[in-house]
């Protein structure tokens, strides 16, 4: 009860930029996965580094993150993953 | 002896309902169910993809632990030999059924629907599904075209009928069924609409005059969106009316007006599925098994409708991750009602306003992972226990929690908290 519901989501891409497979790359072309970690107050996305033949992710090899802040954000259009600290939130996503 | 599941999950099903507080929609069917059931505001998809979304909360594992991030796995041959949520109802006694798009069809459920491990009988599936993407509709010039907005009337389509119509028929068909041999089921009913082609009856256009639908709040490409995070809609660009657009990928935009075409299909299409839920309840009332029932509502992923600049799903923004998800049971979110006394009367979009207030709402954040184990705990089965770190070797197990524990949580109601939050004002 006294735990924080949390929701996890993911979504794979193959590069870095979008291009004509980015919405739907098989499983030999991703190569970036975008794990998602979403409270009641935030969502906070990781785009790491993504072996589909091991099926690992590298959380050393960041790509992008995003983060927002539901109260004041609710629709998510202000990504303030640049200008904030957020190795917590970092050491709860792992 | 344990309560039958009603399971109806729909194809790109974002929560635009009026339970949900959405003012343009009217989804008077799926409102009056959520009138007696136990709402979840906040529930998401492990992945805003069919298959894997599919595979994870059949599974109730995770895409990682599931291994499908596309469509091109069979998870009992390339991840691990994992039951699924009506397969272990199957092994409790249950007669296990699939009518529509429950498994994403293709590789990813063995070209089977997983039958017959998930099902008693072969899965049903609406001969018109094969017309789904043909040139079917209608447009100006009175050729047919394979178009993302796709308003037909149904005389004119092939067999006369819609794929999610022929569902119903057959759902309400093994209800009658089941009616007849006594038999404990768990039918699962998949609807194809709202996802795209968004073709459905022209009539519901009526109820949303082009002049009312408006933008998305934000339809730009947020600054500082990481370019790995934005989804180029790949998908709509290929049908017809689309293409003939000519826009730039992979930002575009799409013109003002057809992403105005679009959010008014969208919602068209959720009002015709509204009264296909309206028609299946209603036949459940008929038979006499809305007391002894249980009902599951919800999706497989949400849709973006132009917010951030994006269509389609195949991102993490909450727009194509966040999802409807309600449960009715009876004798806990409501009290049973006398025999023959009518829950779920069919309600006519046409002419019945919104005014239903969902029976008791939860805000917590929920996924779902989790309906596995909720659906057990709910139907009176020993729950699934929690998956081990690495769980490629076990059968029986969930990465998901049972959310039955909120339903009894004196929940906090919102509107005292801070004011009335949307899910209140439907």
């Amino acid at each position: 009860f006294n735990e924080e519901p949390v929701a996890f989501s993911q979504y794979p891409r193959p590069a870095d930029a979008p291009q004509w497979n980015s919405d739907k790359p098989k499983l030999k072309d991703i190569r970036i996965m975008g794990y998602s970690m979403r409270t009641i107050d935030y969502r906070y996305t990781l785009w790491v580094g993504f072996n589909p033949n091991n099926f690992s992710a590298d959380f050393e090899d960041v790509h992008a993150g995003e983060l927002y802040m539901m109260e004041t954000d609710p629709n998510q259009d202000y990504n303030i993953y640049n200008n904030t600290s957020h190795g917590s939130l970092l050491k709860k996503i792992l | 002896d344990g309560m039958n599941i009603l399971f109806i999950v729909v194809d790109d099903l974002r929560p635009v309902l009026g339970c949900y507080g959405d003012k343009t929609v009217k989804s008077p069917n799926i409102d009056q169910l959520a009138s007696q059931s136990m709402v979840f505001s906040n529930a998401y998809a492990q992945q805003a993809v069919c298959a894997p979304s599919r595979v994870s909360f059949l599974t109730g594992r995770r895409p990682d632990t599931t291994r499908l991030y596309d469509f091109y796995s069979y998870w009992r041959v390339h991840a691990g030999n994992y039951s699924t949520m009506p397969q272990y109802f199957k092994e409790n006694g249950y007669m296990t059924l699939s009518v529509g798009k429950v498994f994403h069809p293709g590789v990813s459920s063995n070209y089977s629907d997983d039958f017959p491990y998930s099902w008693s009988i072969p899965p049903f599936h609406p001969s018109t599904e094969k017309y789904e993407n043909d040139k079917t509709c209608r447009g100006k010039d009175g050729k047919l075209y394979a178009n993302l907005v796709c308003p037909v009337d149904v005389t004119e389509m092939p067999s006369g009928t819609l794929p999610d119509m022929q569902s119903t028929e057959e759902a309400i068909r093994l209800l009658n069924v089941m009616k007849t041999k006594k038999q404990k089921f768990f039918l699962a009913v998949g609807y194809h609409k709202p996802h795209i082609p968004l073709r459905y009856p022209q009539e519901f256009l009526k109820l949303y005059p082009l002049e009312n639908i408006t933008l998305a709040p934000d339809p730009w490409v947020p600054e500082k969106l990481p370019s790995v995070a934005y989804n180029p809609w790949t998908d709509i660009r290929q049908r017809d009316d689309v293409k003939a657009l000519n826009v730039s990928f992979p930002y575009g935009p799409l013109p003002d007006d057809f992403q105005r075409q679009i959010r008014q299909s969208y919602y068209a299409a959720v009002s015709y599925l509204d009264t296909q839920v309206g028609l299946l309840l209603n036949a459940l009332d008929d038979v006499g098994l809305s007391n002894s029932t249980i009902v599951v509502f919800t999706a497989d992923h949400g849709w973006s409708l132009g917010e951030h600049g994006e269509w389609a799903k195949y991102s993490n923004f909450d727009v194509a991750t966040r999802v409807p998800l309600m449960f009715y049971v009876p004798g806990l979110t409501t009290s049973s009602v006398s025999e023959g006394e009518k829950i779920f009367p069919y309600l006519d979009p046409f002419s019945h306003g919104l005014g239903l207030v969902p029976q008791g709402q939860s805000n917590k954040v929920v996924e779902l992972v989790s309906l596995f184990p909720t659906l057990a705990e709910l139907a009176g089965l020993r729950v699934p226990p929690a998956c081990p770190e690495s769980s490629f070797h076990v059968a029986l197990c969930t990465e998901g929690a049972s959310i039955v524990r909120y339903f009894n949580a004196s929940e906090e109601k919102v509107e005292e908290k801070n004011g009335c939050d949307d899910t209140c004002r439907c």
